[in-house]
């Protein structure tokens, strides 16, 4: 498996070489890649070596090919549904972002427990009772979920969703979550952002 | 200066420990610590160090100079102003957020440029016209910011923060910025995460 540092600059590369072939650039060398980048050349070559990607010395890389590369090891070359816990306010603003879907993945289902959101539906997806999430996440084999709901309900949120099939999860509640080996997990500690910012500030 | 990934340790714990001291627990092991954090007792006696905390053979940490010494590190024993650029989805779902304020951020000052945003205020926070950014950040003295403007916007917002005196900002736009040396930046990529949940599931 490659590790997260380098799936990060996988997908910054993909972002810049996808603004190269949208201008119909046939070739791009790691120096190129590099200046625009600032990253080192020799990293990129290494980097997207993992990816099957050669570069020819003196002419540089194939941009169709090396964006086809980088889609493929992504896992962008193809659709995702997610599924999202938690109606509330950082659960609106994801699911109103039109970014997700350009990369491939649509919010397909929500899920909240509370009567009032149940039953709405938000750019024309319905908000669902947790209750149901085993059996709606088993129909659609739905693999990625992101959890947005309070730190105390986290932990069960992720349990219904790993017993349900879910694989991938991406946790916004500030709560360290127990998962088993297999699961993968991202964490989104927002406070904890900012207090490296205020760490880096405090001399 | 502490690498990122201690800072990022730093505050989980820091979490717990405030636990314990809700609790009134007076003493804590590095033992204790690491089981119910899961990282490695010499790891986190090691973190500690850094931050001028030591336990005593036997006993553990004192609690309270445990928390008070993490919080110093953090920078967490005082008060900071947060200035948000962009007051669309994501920057309501940030300035409603009440766990920054938890930790002693403060959004006080909302910046847009969209005149059907401008003057509106969002718990008692008025929104601001971008042109006024400059006059008040340095009247403000604010130090931390968070961009939230789509990415063709985001390094011009970064520009004008850097010129009123801004020293780190914690980026959502994806984007990646040229900012100088001396300025902290910390970048939240949410496709890049789920990319990276992608590429682990693509086998
Ligand atoms: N809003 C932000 O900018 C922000 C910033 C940092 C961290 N977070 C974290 O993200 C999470 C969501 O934040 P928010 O601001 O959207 O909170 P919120 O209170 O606005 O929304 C939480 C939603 O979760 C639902 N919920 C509660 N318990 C549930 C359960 N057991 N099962 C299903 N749904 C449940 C609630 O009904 C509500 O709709 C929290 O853990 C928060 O700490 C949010
Ligand atoms: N909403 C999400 O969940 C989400 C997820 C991932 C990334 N992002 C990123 O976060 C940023 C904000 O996303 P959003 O969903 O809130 O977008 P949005 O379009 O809802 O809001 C953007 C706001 O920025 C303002 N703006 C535009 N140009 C500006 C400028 N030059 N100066 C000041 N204000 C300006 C707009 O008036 C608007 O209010 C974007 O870069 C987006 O890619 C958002």
């Amino acid at each position: 498996k490659l590790p997260e540092i380098t799936v990060n600059r996988l997908s910054i590369y993909r972002r810049y070489v996808k603004s190269l072939l949208k201008k119909g650039k046939p070739l791009v060398t790691s120096e190129k890649l590099g200046r625009k980048m600032h990253f080192k050349p020799s990293q990129i070559r290494r980097d997207l070596s993992y990816v099957g990607q050669f570069g020819e010395r003196g002419k540089g890389y194939n941009v169709k090919k090396l964006f086809q590369g980088l889609d493929k090891t992504l896992g962008l070359d193809r659709k995702w549904q997610v599924a999202l816990v938690g109606a509330g306010n950082l659960g609106r603003a994801l699911s109103a972002y039109p970014g997700f879907r350009q990369h491939g993945f649509k919010i397909s289902v929500i899920f909240d427990n509370s009567p009032t959101k149940i039953g709405k539906t938000w750019l024309g997806v319905e908000i669902r009772d947790i209750k149901q999430m085993p059996k709606v996440i088993k129909e659609k084999k739905i693999k990625i979920a992101i959890i947005a709901v309070p730190y105390f309900s986290a932990q069960q949120a992720a349990d219904i969703l790993m017993r349900s099939g879910v694989k991938a999860i991406l946790n916004f509640a500030p709560y360290k979550l127990a998962v088993p080996e297999g699961l993968k997990l991202r964490n989104i500690d927002l406070s904890t952002e900012l207090q490296s910012l205020s760490c880096f500030l405090t001399k």
